[in-house]
């Protein structure tokens, strides 16, 4: 562990993906469970702390 | 840290030791599970202070780059991998992209009529000590982190740098920030760790060249007062000069721009990764 506790700039991913089934859309991967998306958040050692949505997008703060 | 997932879009973005990439395979399986696949990824990342803390996969960008390539379905055939240099050896942005061009443009929902969209991830460190205090939660305040963020927010004016947006953010105990805006369909995202001597702060937004993007920029600037800053800035498609907005825009500041390093990425556009230092007084 890094001795003085930043453990330096982040890291970034982004995923797009596509689908050609009219059903999933409009909320496509908005329709995850939260379940599921906690369970790749534990992969990452992240936790979810503060969430918010719009007609548009949903948005977590995470903790690690 | 924070997490964005929009109809076709997901957004992961951590900082520390954490093991970011191992979450794309769970996410390729769960989309597949909704009718959706994998069209484009894209990793990026400043240098690592410590990588010796940095566990397998991210050991080194060699090892982050192979693992991204053994785990991207082949429909993601076009790929590039490039560490953009600046004129120090400890700052230099690390980009991995890969694109199946037959189904990249069309379900980019959030791309407005006639506007080019970019997003600017900005790396501070070095932050005015005084500012950076702001960050430190009053000891024992008996406060969620919830409520408490939402005093730091009106504290160091974060709140003014997009008044529209809709603020969610977190104080953690004694201290760190973290805050995701919304924007109808633009995000923005802050991180701070305040600590004197390994201080630091990421600002991250989408924003359109026809934006003043120089006024988020200087509110930003003004709030952190940074030492050193690295922005990497990426848009679809080449030829476009709003990194010259950014230079100019924290110049008055105090902030000299030091290096300019530009790279395109095949059916991914354009990456600039620029680095500024605080004018000596």
């Amino acid at each position: 562990m890094a001795v003085s506790g930043f453990e330096g700039f982040e890291k970034r991913l982004e995923l797009h993906f596509f689908g050609d089934d009219p059903a999933i859309f409009p909320l496509g991967l908005r329709k995850l469970e939260f379940e599921s998306l906690e369970q790749v958040l534990e992969a990452v050692q992240c936790t979810v702390v503060s969430a918010v949505g719009n007609s548009y997008f949903d948005a977590y703060v995470l903790s690690e | 840290s924070s997490l964005f997932v929009y109809p076709t879009k997901i957004i992961i973005k951590t900082c520390g030791t954490t093991q970011l990439l191992k979450s794309i395979l769970p996410l390729i399986q769960y989309a597949h599970h909704l009718g959706l696949a994998l069209c484009s990824c894209r990793y990026t990342r400043g240098s690592f202070i410590f990588p010796k803390s940095q566990p397998f996969p991210h050991t080194s960008f060699k090892d982050e780059v192979t693992y991204l390539q053994d785990t991207i379905p082949s429909n993601l055939c076009f790929r590039k991998a490039s560490i953009m240099p600046s004129k120090s050896s400890s700052h230099s942005w690390h980009v991995f992209t890969a694109n199946d061009t037959t189904h990249t443009l069309p379900h980019m929902p959030y791309v407005h009529d006639n506007e080019l969209l970019f997003t600017m991830e900005i790396c501070m460190t070095e932050l005015d000590p005084i500012l950076a205090r702001k960050f430190f939660r009053p000891s024992e305040d008996g406060k969620p982190g919830d409520s408490a963020g939402k005093e730091m927010t009106e504290l160091t004016g974060i709140n003014e740098i997009n008044p529209e947006a809709l603020i969610c953010d977190f104080a953690f105990d004694p201290c760190g920030y973290s805050m995701n805006g919304m924007d109808g369909d633009w995000y923005s995202t802050i991180h701070v760790t305040p600590e004197d001597g390994f201080s630091y702060a990421s600002f991250e937004c989408v924003s359109s060249v026809n934006d003043n993007i120089a006024h988020v920029l200087r509110k930003v600037v003004k709030i952190f007062r940074p030492g050193t800053m690295s922005i990497s800035t990426t848009w679809n498609g080449f030829g476009n000069d709003i990194w010259r907005q950014m230079a100019s825009a924290v110049e008055p500041l105090g902030m000299k721009c030091r290096s300019f390093a530009m790279d395109q990425f095949p059916a991914a556009g354009t990456v600039v990764f620029q680095t500024f230092t605080a004018r000596r007084k």
